[in-house]
């Protein structure tokens, strides 16, 4: 474990804490997108299937239960909770994200790091995870204003992988000397995707004003 | 398995 990669962790666990904070105290989901948190349920359970079978640490074990318990409980409160669901905004959440699954299966299944029903499907859940944010920025794009919870829930989540990219370009240098063409190419293209977010997000920082994207 | 070690990684 290094600092980047504990940093990350510890700042995409973050964004998960501002999400649930934003729905349970507000008791809205507007301008959550749905979708994306459903893409992520997909992703926690096909990468942890190992979950049982193959112990690394308690640290390990632990998150990946958080992880996979708090976005279960995020669609269950987008979908059920008789208040919240009521907040969804369901007419502006329409990436059509279900077509995100084949490529990224085909991908798995042309590119995956073994030829394995365990690897294949974790090579398809780092390839879903790089475009899993693609309904939230859509959704960010339609709405007319972005609560702080919000902007500072994405910028989290772009921000947990940019720290991971670090912690692979040290883990290379220190440990490894591996290349790993699956993670570290689409950890590249899911922070790429939250490049033009990053800069708006930054500049109404700076600038002390409401966060606004193009359309 | 563990030699991989993107598999010691969330």
């Amino acid at each position: 474990m290094n600092i980047f990669r504990l940093a990350g962790d510890m700042t995409h666990l973050l964004s998960i804490v501002v999400l649930l904070l934003k729905i349970r105290t507000t008791k809205s989901c507007a301008g959550i997108s749905l979708k994306t948190q459903e893409l992520y349920v997909i992703v926690f359970i096909t990468r942890y299937l190992d979950l049982f079978t193959r112990y690394v640490s308690f640290y390990n074990t632990a998150m990946k239960l958080v992880f996979i318990g708090t976005s279960v409980a995020i669609v269950w409160y987008m979908r059920l909770h008789k208040v919240v669901k009521q907040t969804y905004s369901r007419d502006e959440d329409t990436f059509k994200h279900y077509l995100l699954i084949p490529p990224c299966f085909i991908l798995a299944l042309l590119i995956p790091l073994e030829f394995t029903v365990t690897e294949i499907l974790w090579s398809f859940s780092i390839y879903l995870e790089a475009v899993a944010i693609l309904p939230q920025l859509l959704l960010l794009q339609r709405s007319s204003n972005i609560d702080n919870l919000t902007g500072s829930y994405v910028f989290l989540l772009g921000a947990y992988r940019a720290l991971y990219i670090v912690n692979w370009v040290y883990r290379f240098f220190t440990e490894t000397h591996k290349i790993r063409w699956i993670p570290w190419i689409s950890g590249l293209v899911q922070t790429a995707l939250y490049a033009d977010f990053f800069y708006y997000y930054i500049k109404s920082w700076k600038n002390h004003e409401k966060l606004r994207l193009p359309a | 398995p563990l030699d991989r070690p993107m598999h010691d990684e969330l």
